[in-house]
This record gives C-alpha cells, structure tokens and sequence, in this order.
C-alpha cells in the first residue's frame, strides 16, 4: 500500500496546477523511491516529468509498484478543498480503484477526506537519455517567466541563442522583432537573482512560446528554474524542489527555416 | 518558416 504524507499541500497544488493545462489524464508512479510522473501532451511536443522524492514526505511508505491512474481535473477540484498549509496525506491499497487524500488543519482539529475514482490509463511512456547539454542556464523563474510572456506578445516563437557574450531570447512578428540578452551574473545578497550560463558548445534553437509560457506556471516552486540546450534536441527546463525532487518539461525544438 | 517537430524524433517509446 501506497502512505504519503506531505507537510504542505502547497508543494502538491503548486505542482498539479502548473502541468495540468499540458495533460489531462496521468499515472503517478508509486515505488519506494517516491512518486514520479511522466506524459506528454497531446500534440506530442511537450513532455513532463514529476519526480518527488520519497525524501519530500515524511513519512512514506510504498511497499510496491503501484500506478494511480488521475484525471488532473479531478485531482485539482478535490486540492481545492486543501489550505496551503494543511497536512496532505495520500494513500492507496494495491490494487486501488481509489486514491485517498486526506487534509489536516495544523491550528484546528478539522481533518477533511476525500477519495478520487482512479482510470486505467495507457499511457506511451519515452525513454530519455541522460544529456551531456551544450549549455545550461540557470536564471531566476520569475525572469524567464517575463521574458517569454514579453516577446509572446510579438510572436509564436523565440529563438534561444547562448554563446559566450550570454544569452539572447529573440522573436520576429508581424509588428516588428523583439530580444533580451542576459549576461552571467552574480548577486551575493540574493543567490536566487544570479544567472548562471555553462557552455561547452555555441548553441542556438527555436521554440514555441506557447508552451514555454506554459511550463512557467511552475515559476512558484523555484526561485530559479534551469535551461539545458543542445542543437537539434529537446530543450528540458528544470524547476528543482527540496530533496532532490524536481518538476522537469521537455519541448521539442522548431526546425529548419 | 520553422517546423515543430516531435517528441518521438527525439526519445524512444519504452
């Protein structure tokens, strides 16, 4: 049976509403090593991976495999009913046809319980190799979150060029062209406003703002949120979580011209 | 102009 309980229902709120407007129905893996999640969207551009740790909950317990099979718009109306700071505790027998949420309030005695019907879902799942990538920006969430919904306004796509002089996000629409430049930068008193950019090779990619804009609605979890390129491969975006957890998104690039 | 490709060009169905 799978017991997992969450300090905070926040981290798990924040998590469901940032990829539920990309896939609708997903299996959280349960194993011992925590619960991950893979699934693309339906146009097979985008993928995300959830891992959280079996470290993130305190305690867990999953004697075996088991796939709960949600419906994300369901999970998210029965999150609702949680506070942010309300004990989240997620349980499932073996063989489940339900997945049990229950909800404690730490400052009242109030304890709420609800049970969501889980689907048998068959779900294609991608094996993704591990990546030595061109280059890896670290910058902060709320930055990259900006820049995407500032040249969004122009055009469908960004181009995302990184060479030595820095990193340079560009569009060209109908009403003209657009581009931000950051340069490494370190900021002692605020670790979370440094930009970081490690680069083996000069890379440059194109990509959908649409989905980039998307993927930023988990710019809550992280102050910063990390970018790995390499020509001519997906581009993966890192929200990293406490414990080694994370919140990943893939996206294919645009290609030729 | 620039075409979207697939995730499946990319990673292998496991």
């Amino acid at each position: 049976m799978l017991e997992a309980r969450l300090e905070q229902a926040n981290l798990l709120k924040k998590v469901v509403d940032a990829i539920k407007d990309l896939v609708q129905d997903c299996n959280f893996d349960c194993n011992d090593s925590g619960i991950a999640l893979q699934a693309m969207d339906n146009s097979h551009v985008a993928l995300v991976s959830m891992m959280l740790k079996s470290e993130s909950f305190s305690p867990f317990r999953c004697d075996r495999n088991i796939a709960l099979g949600i419906n994300l718009t369901s999970l998210t109306k029965v999150l609702r009913a949680a506070q942010n700071e309300d004990i989240l505790t997620l349980k499932a027998e073996d063989a489940p046809d339900v997945v049990n949420l229950v909800f404690e309030s730490a400052e009242s005695d109030r304890i709420s319980e609800y049970d969501i019907k889980l689907m048998d879902i068959d779900q294609e799942h991608l094996g993704i190799p591990e990546t030595e990538y061109a280059a890896t920006i670290s910058m902060p969430s709320a930055e990259f979150q900006r820049i995407c919904r500032d040249l969004m306004a122009l055009s469908e796509s960004v181009s995302i060029e990184c060479s030595k002089e820095g990193v340079k996000f560009a569009c060209q629409g109908d009403i003209g062209s657009g581009s931000v430049t950051l340069r490494s930068h370190t900021n002692v008193d605020k670790p979370e406003m440094n930009v970081e950019i490690d680069l083996t090779e000069p890379v440059s990619l194109t990509f959908s703002l649409k989905y980039l804009v998307g993927f930023c609605k988990a710019s809550s979890l992280s102050g910063q949120v990390k970018l790995c390129l390499s020509n001519e491969v997906p581009l993966l975006v890192e929200y990293a979580l406490a414990n080694n957890s994370y919140l990943r998104f893939y996206l294919a690039p645009k290609i030729g011209d | 102009t620039a075409q979207q490709s697939r995730l499946e060009g990319f990673f292998r169905p496991v």
